[in-house]
């Protein structure tokens, strides 16, 4: 069965989506089938990948019409890029799913259930989640085998991590005990900052702390807003964009973890 | 009686923070009284304005303990930027803010409650909220009399305002008739990338559309995140860093509407 990665950072604009979309890619592009899951109301990996989040809305077919609708998940699930890999929508709908979580019994683990039933049918199933650490994304957590961890460079994205680990303990003890941190994923890095290069040094040491993998930072690079512009995975657009190298470390290392699985 | 401005846009990462105390620290140095109250349980505008939000935690003055546990808001609010500017912090505590806004009556009404409270010591409070439209962000917008939406010339961060306005019109119809839009500024614009202009083309005819005004873009420069993690505004390193002819715009504007109050 496919091997589940949560990308997850309470902090906003650290590149979550951005990093499950040319991950998603990479993967697919290793002759790996894909699935890739919008946990965000924002819709972002959605529109990222050229859908568009009404449009799903108007034929019920979104993660929130599969969670809470009785929609079965194959309905919802479309396949994008070319058929490179498919794609469980989200759009503004999803702002409820919190309440809706909350007043079911085990909401939290309805994520899991529907995942579970399409496993068999994929390598990988990446999972974007908001920018806030909400009953939504305790789903995904609940969902997942691996946690990425993108965190940009600088000063507020890694002070929630702590946080972001926390709520990942209680998630393990209470639901889902075989989870891991994959590593924490470096982003929008520029070399040439004095910050930068301390707030990487930090990084690295918290993931040396916690016997996390820490990624190769991704610097900067036009094909990746170019991409999300485009409705595609900026890697698809330049391949040797920079930061390749590491989403192509990631997809190795999870391509690695799926034949040990 | 003091103008609340509430500074908002569900899209992570496009620069509310940053904003907010940057717009704080120019209305300061104009002479205004002006308190900074951070909304967000991430606690950027407190870290940001140097303060340590464990410490504030410990001795139970954050707006967490404000809203829920009957601390003055007095004890609460601490001076920062060598007193040119006072700060009500949160911290991480202020996650459990929507569950307990939605166990208490009229919930979502406790923090312009507590804002009222104080409204005749200051000429500005500003808050600064998370990145989603939840129940401490529809708090924030019934105590606002002015909304500020950062977003960055970028397709994500645009794809969310509709939704965001949507909200609004619920605030304006139930609770807050008088609140209104201050204008959208655009964020992290990068003059020579051609998405960056079409989308500030897009956000212009958006503004045109809805009658909001729409501030000259905001450029990177590196005093910004200098200033995040010196702990303190970016402008009081770099007085004219890119930028800040947007922020004094606003000021201006926002000073002319004082005296208009
Ligand atoms: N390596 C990169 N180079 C240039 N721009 C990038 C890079 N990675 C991400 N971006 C841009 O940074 C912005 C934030 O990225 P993204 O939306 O993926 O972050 P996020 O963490 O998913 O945000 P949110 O918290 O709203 O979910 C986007 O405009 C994206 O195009
Ligand atoms: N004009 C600018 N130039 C350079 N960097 C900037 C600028 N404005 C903001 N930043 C940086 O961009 C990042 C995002 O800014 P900020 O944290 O203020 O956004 P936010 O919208 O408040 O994020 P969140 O959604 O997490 O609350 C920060 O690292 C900040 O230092
Ligand atoms: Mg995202
Ligand atoms: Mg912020």
């Amino acid at each position: 069965p496919a091997l589940v990665m949560a990308t997850l950072n309470q902090k906003g604009g650290v590149g979550k989506t951005v990093s499950v979309v040319n991950i998603a890619h990479l993967l697919a592009k290793a002759g790996m089938r894909v699935l890739v899951v919008d946990c965000d109301a924002q819709a972002s990996a959605t529109i990222h990948l050229g859908v568009y989040p009404a449009d799903r809305d108007a034929l019920k077919a979104t993660l929130t019409h599969v969670l809470f609708h009785k929609t079965r998940i194959e309905h919802a699930i479309i396949s994008v890029c070319d058929d490179s890999m498919d794609l469980l929508p989200s759009s503004i709908s999803l702002a409820r799913a919190d309440s809706e979580i909350n007043s079911r019994a085990n909401g939290s683990l309805l994520l899991r259930a529907r995942i579970n039933e399409i496993k068999d049918r994929y390598d990988f199933i990446l999972l974007d989640c908001p920018p806030h650490l909400s009953q939504i994304t305790v789903s995904a957590l609940n969902a997942a085998d691996l946690v990425l961890i993108p965190s940009q460079t600088e000063t507020l994205s890694l002070m929630g991590i702590p946080q972001l680990l926390e709520t990942l303990a209680d998630v393990q003890s209470l639901v889902n005990p075989a989870i891991r941190v994959l590593g924490i994923l470096p982003t929008l890095y520029d070399p040439r900052r004095n910050q930068d290069r301390d707030r990487l040094a930090d990084l690295t040491e918290m993931g040396g702390q916690n016997g996390f993998q820490v990624f190769p930072p991704v610097r900067r690079a036009v094909a990746y807003p170019t991409g999300v512009n485009e409705g595609k995975p900026g890697l698809a657009i330049d391949p040797n964009a920079a930061g390749c190298e590491s989403y192509q470390e990631i997809a190795d290392v999870m391509i690695d973890r799926l034949s040990a699985y």
